[in-house]
């Protein structure tokens, strides 16, 4: 079998185990501060006592997102070096260093990067495209291999909506486009809004996988 | 000759050429909508008359920020079909459609992406990272080579300054761990505050070029 072969059999025998272990794993891919782990942290919050939750994030440098998470969650910096995107040996390190005892959901913060996470299985049952209002509403159409191949997307930074050039509808219907049907939940990580709503989602989804 | 060093030497050589012609590069990296299209709009209304400038915009698909230029400026979309990054034999296949006759500035817009954008000389004379006040403060020190790489530095969106948690100098002092005396030049490509001073700094390069 090559590599890629491989890879994928690898991927998908990971996420039998973990559906086996009633763990729901969500890869979250977005631009660089799209606000990944600012929702992190809301969701940390707002599930404080259960369900747990555990975290593995990718950057290609520093563990400044494993040092704002540690204080909420289970977490481990897997840092790349200098590859733009997570691929499955690195998680699987960094999974065997990390306390999932007991847990429900396993998120994989993506490295910050719009184009190539989208084209790595780690073995996720969802995977969640994160996109700012800030960034503009015309991004799915640019960016469709990130909305393909995901499960959900989360716009981020409602708060900013008096401020900024950007309409809901208008980047639901580019995301339908090149994704009909895919799920659009918007959120404020800063303020909290929608991020209930998108707990329950992810609830639901491991429910289903159960 | 290896490949990277071929690719090199023909960026140099193109490089040359375009110092021959008096003609300024640059080549503005950033994630995806930080506002490198939206600033390169403010540029051709700051320069209406003169200087002129021309535009190469890279994607992995659609032409809609050429179609966003075209009005200003001479324009080429380079679709790159799914490469995260611009290289150069699909920036001079596009040059050669380009309408620089009298030009002063040619102004490379490449693909949305933080990372590999930064490994990929492209001939210009000048690199410069735009980082939106969106994205947040800590990012220089998670996306070195960018930095690292640039010789100036464009803050974008400081009109939504009152409304998100980032500091200029913050992010001035990370960029500087970085990159020590990186010039950090903060814009609106909204409102067009800060959009003349930029332009200025364009200018002095060339003029220092010459
Ligand atoms: N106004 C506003 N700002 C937000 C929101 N969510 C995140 N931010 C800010 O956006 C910036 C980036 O947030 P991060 O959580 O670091 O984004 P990220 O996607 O994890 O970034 P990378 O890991 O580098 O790709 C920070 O300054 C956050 O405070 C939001 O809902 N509203
Ligand atoms: N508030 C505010 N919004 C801005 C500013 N500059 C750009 N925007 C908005 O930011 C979004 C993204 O802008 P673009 O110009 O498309 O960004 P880009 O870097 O060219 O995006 P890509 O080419 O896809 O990488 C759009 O909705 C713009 O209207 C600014 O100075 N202030
Ligand atoms: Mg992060
Ligand atoms: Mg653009
Ligand atoms: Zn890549
Ligand atoms: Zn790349």
């Amino acid at each position: 079998l090559d590599l890629q072969s491989r890879r994928r059999a690898e991927a998908a025998a990971w996420r039998q185990s973990l559906t086996d272990r009633g763990i729901l794993c969500v890869n979250m891919i977005s631009s660089p501060g799209a606000g990944k782990t600012s929702l992190l942290q809301a969701m940390a919050k707002h599930w404080a006592d259960r369900p747990r939750m555990a975290v593995l994030v990718g950057d290609i440098a520093t563990d400044r997102d494993a040092e704002r998470l540690a204080p909420y969650v289970p977490v481990k910096q897997l840092t790349t070096g200098g590859a733009c995107h997570l691929e499955l040996p690195l998680v699987l390190a960094g999974w065997e260093k990390l306390n999932s005892h007991g847990i429900e959901f396993l998120i994989i913060e993506n490295v910050g990067n719009l184009i190539c996470p989208a084209s790595h299985d780690l073995g996720e049952h969802i995977r969640v495209v994160v996109l700012s209002v800030t960034e503009g509403d015309d991004k799915p159409g640019k960016y469709p291999k990130a909305f393909r191949t995901s499960q959900a997307c989360v716009v981020n930074k409602i708060d900013l909506l008096p401020y900024v050039p950007f309409s809901v509808s208008a980047v639901t219907e580019d995301a339908h486009r090149v994704h009909a049907g895919l799920p659009v939940l918007p959120v404020s990580a800063l303020t909290g809004e929608g991020v209930s709503a998108w707990c329950e989602f992810l609830t639901d989804r491991r429910r289903q996988m159960l």
